[in-house]
Order: C-alpha cells, then structure tokens, then sequence
C-alpha cells in the first residue's frame, strides 16, 4: 500500500 | 460509497439544516461561534477548489456546491443580517482563529499528498477542518448550558466525521490499495475533539428527557 488520496470523498 | 461515508454526509447536511433553521427561524445566533463558521467557510472554499477540474461524480460536485453556499450564507447571516448580527457577542466569541489557521497552513506547506499547491491547500484544508470547531466548544464551555437546537448540531457535526472514520477503516479493508494517513490522522483529532461533548449531550439526552446539556 502506498498514500494515495481518491478524489471522490468530499 | 459505503453506507459510512453516505451517512456521514447525510450527518453533515443535517447539521447545516439545523443550523440554518436555528438561525433563520429562531432569528438568533446566541450560543453560536461565528468563528467556527469562517472556518468552515475557509476549509469548504479552499478545499472545492478542484470543483473546476476534478469530477468524481453528481453527487460529489453538487454537495461541494451545497457545502461553499451553506457555509457562506451562515457567515454571511451571522455577520451582516440583522437581527442575528446584533445577537453575535463578538467579547464571548473571541477564539484567536489565526492561531488556528497559521499552524495549519504551515502543516498543509510540510505535510500533504504531492507537494503540487493544489494539494498543499487540500492538506491545509483538512487540518483546519479538525480544529474548526474549537472556537464553537469554547463558546459553549463559556455559556455552560447548551441550546437545544445547538447541541444537535455539535452532535450531527461530530457524528459526520466519526462515520467517516468508519468509512476509512471500511475502506482500507475493502480496497486493496487504499492508504490516506494524513485525513486519517486529521479525523481520529477532529472527532477526539468531540468526546466530551459527545459525553454530556449522551447524559443530558438518555432516557428521552431533554435536560440542557450541561458543559462543566
């Protein structure tokens, strides 16, 4: 696993 | 989705509700920190800068919508609308924000995803989210008592990022490659800060009495 930030939470 | 997050948001739409209702219907923003609301309106508008360009989904980018214009028009009421501006007490609402907002930038400078300035601002807007409601819990530790309407909406805002919380544990066990530790860390704090409040408004709440929350 590596950070990595989704886009799609508010 | 999970049914974390979409209750989270929902907990998060709640609370504007009750807010706005409070201050429109009750024409008064007596117990309401003023402060906490900029903050807000500080986090929303810098992180739903990408509403230009990152379209994850409807749902998404109309709730970054709702929260900016909710946000505003709460600062704006309390700050200009009469009467709720002659009910604000700017000697009890007095938290130094910039005591806040400072460390926070600083942290969203050092601390963030990519180091492009779009995600140092995401970062700084993260942090200050955690903190925001600072100035709203001192106000109230100041009155003692808690409104009624007011210690729903500490309670909805609180609940938001706990479902969050949850929403992250789900996720990190659901998705393979999903790792976000500076909003986990930023939430595990932004909802720390809610445990004692979360404690007084159980007590004042249990066995359907409605005795005020007392804040010691």
């Amino acid at each position: 696993r590596h950070d990595r930030r989704p886009h799609d939470e508010l | 989705m999970n049914i974390f997050r979409f209750l989270g948001d929902m907990s998060h739409i709640l609370s504007f509700v009750i807010l706005l209702l409070k201050i429109t219907q009750g024409k008064s923003a007596a117990g309401i920190s003023l402060r906490t609301q900029e903050l807000y309106m500080i986090v929303f508008c810098s992180r739903y800068l990408d509403l230009f360009w990152n379209f994850s989904s409807l749902y998404n980018s109309f709730l970054k919508v709702v929260f900016i214009a909710c946000s505003s028009a709460i600062v704006y009421i309390i700050r200009f609308k009469s009467p709720q501006k002659d009910t604000w007490n700017p000697e009890l609402d007095n938290f130094p924000i910039q005591y806040l907002i400072g460390p926070c930038a600083v942290a969203g400078l050092l601390i963030n995803q990519d180091w492009t300035p779009f995600e140092m601002i995401w970062a700084f807007s993260i942090y200050l989210e955690a903190v925001a409601i600072l100035p709203q819990l001192f106000l109230l530790q100041k009155q003692g008592e808690v409104e009624n309407l007011t210690s729903h909406y500490v309670a909805a805002l609180g609940a938001y990022r706990g479902l969050y919380l949850m929403n992250w544990v789900y996720r990190y066990f659901t998705e393979d490659d999903y790792l976000q530790r500076i909003v986990w860390f930023a939430g595990t704090v932004q909802t720390g800060l809610y445990i004692d409040f979360f404690y007084h408004y159980y007590q004042s709440k249990r066995g359907g009495l409605s005795r005020p929350v007392k804040l010691p």
